[in-house]
């Protein structure tokens, strides 16, 4: 699992 | 996590929960656009593919589930629930939603961060989200006499985009290169919508009267 913070809003 | 986000996803998360507090108490959709609740389920299901893919947070995970279950379960309500189902009337519910999902993913594919599947579709679940609220908003002013615990849904439903306005000016000023456009232009335009909902909100709540949207 790649932690990404492209969208990391809901 | 800000604290403006935290509040917009609460308060996301209790206008569903009124939602379904409504359904389930009344056993009545009466008052409920179908269109909205289905453009809401589509909104879910196409900005949270990442699901499975790229874990950001237990919160964003549980969340996720939470908003794709719940709005799946109210159209599910709505539409084969024996007792709810009868009580949609789908003759005010008339909006053309379909015109809202074409134009939203033609937009989509020419105003995106990245031309990949995904990225596709994600932007085409934020501008599908800033207008799902048209069929509702049109059906609460077909009908006069709505019942308070729709008027809260719609009112909590608006409030938890204006909380995210918050929270991107917010990442604005404190993260360096903070650019969310998509999504804050978006967001601006869906709060915009509610505008005149709210002012007449308030303007029922300040009388202590029933809202009444001029027809």
């Amino acid at each position: 699992l790649k932690l990404v913070d492209s969208h990391d809003e809901l | 996590m800000n604290i403006f986000r935290f509040a917009g996803d609460m308060t996301h998360l209790i206008s569903i929960l009124v939602l379904l507090l409504k359904i389930y108490a009344t056993k009545s959709c009466s008052g409920i656009s179908l269109k909205t609740q289905e453009l809401y389920a589509i909104v879910f299901v196409a900005r949270y593919l990442d699901l499975f893919t790229d874990f950001i947070s237990v919160y964003n995970t549980v969340m996720k589930l939470v908003f794709i279950g719940c709005s799946l379960a109210i159209v599910w309500c709505m539409r084969l629930h024996r007792v709810v189902r009868r009580t949609y009337n789908k003759d005010v519910d008339t909006f053309r939603h379909y015109f809202l999902v074409l134009g939203c993913f033609l937009l989509a594919l020419f105003v995106h961060e990245k031309f990949t599947f995904q990225e596709v579709l994600w932007a085409f679940s934020i501008y599908l989200e800033a207008v799902a609220i048209l069929p509702q908003l049109v059906l609460l002013q077909r009908s006069g006499n709505v019942d308070n615990l729709t008027v809260q849904y719609v009112f909590f439903l608006g409030a938890y985009r204006a909380f995210y306005i918050l929270n991107w000016i917010y990442r604005y000023l404190t993260e360096p290169h903070f650019g969310r456009w998509i999504a804050s232009v978006a967001g601006l335009v869906q709060t915009a919508l509610y505008a005149d909902f709210f002012y007449y909100y308030f303007i029922s709540w300040k009388n202590n009267a029933k809202l009444q949207l001029p027809a």
